[in-house]
């Protein structure tokens, strides 16, 4: 464990409780894509199946627990306790354009031709785009709610700090994860528009807004 | 040469 990755998921961790945090102060889940929260499910749970069957250390298993059932929280508080804030009509983005191509990657590119290794491979591929719908729904409404942007932000910054974390593992101890490094290229290059306006605005104080 | 990583991330 390397402080890059201690820091990223420092990150996942934060950016999961200022979602949380957003949902229950504004009593709403406006601004939320519940499309990029039910992938974000599906990620974590086709990823940390080998909960059952592979022990890495007690913070790998308690931290994959809590990313599994707050994320499983998230999708009822969405669907059940605040569906009232929902809006289904500007989520808009095609999910089947994401799971299709992930599939076929997963099977393409994967360390091992077994159930596990494929599930794990689509659990990676996935992740890099799953959070394309919330990004396309804050393109369509063109602003969002300061703590829903310091939500992506801290999102964004996991992914980011992964990136050093894989070059220190490469030089320090002869790792490479070429999925995992490929793929989480592609999730960080997804964030550069949107952290180029929340370093431009918001924390500068001003609304996330996107020019018209 | 550098060996694939365990699943050991998160």
């Amino acid at each position: 464990m390397n402080l890059f990755r201690l820091f990223g998921d420092m990150s996942h961790l934060a950016s999961i409780l200022l979602l949380l945090y957003k949902i229950q102060t504004t009593r709403s889940v406006r601004g939320l894509s519940f499309k990029t929260q039910a992938l974000y499910v599906t990620v974590f749970v086709t990823r940390y199946l080998d909960l059952f069957y592979d022990y890495v250390s007690l913070y790998n298993s308690v931290m994959k627990t809590f990313f599994i059932t707050s994320s499983c929280y998230v999708l009822y508080l969405m669907k059940k306790k605040y569906r009232p804030t929902n809006d289904p009509s500007i989520d808009t983005f095609r999910v089947e354009y994401l799971l299709g191509p992930c599939v076929l990657l997963s099977l393409i590119f994967n360390y091992r031709f077994t159930f596990a290794e494929i599930l794990w491979s689509f659990s990676i591929f996935l992740e890099s785009v799953a959070i394309l719908p919330q990004l396309f729904m804050l393109q369509r409404t063109g602003e969002a709610e300061a703590i829903t942007t310091h939500y992506l932000a801290a999102l964004g910054a996991y992914r980011a700090l992964y990136i050093p974390n894989w070059i220190y593992r490469y030089w320090m101890e002869d790792q490479v994860d070429p999925i995992a490094v490929t793929a989480g290229i592609v999730q960080t290059a997804l964030y550069v528009d949107f952290f180029y306006v929340y370093f431009t605005k918001v924390l500068q104080g001003q609304r996330f807004e996107l020019p018209a | 040469d550098p060996v694939e990583t365990k699943h050991d991330e998160l």
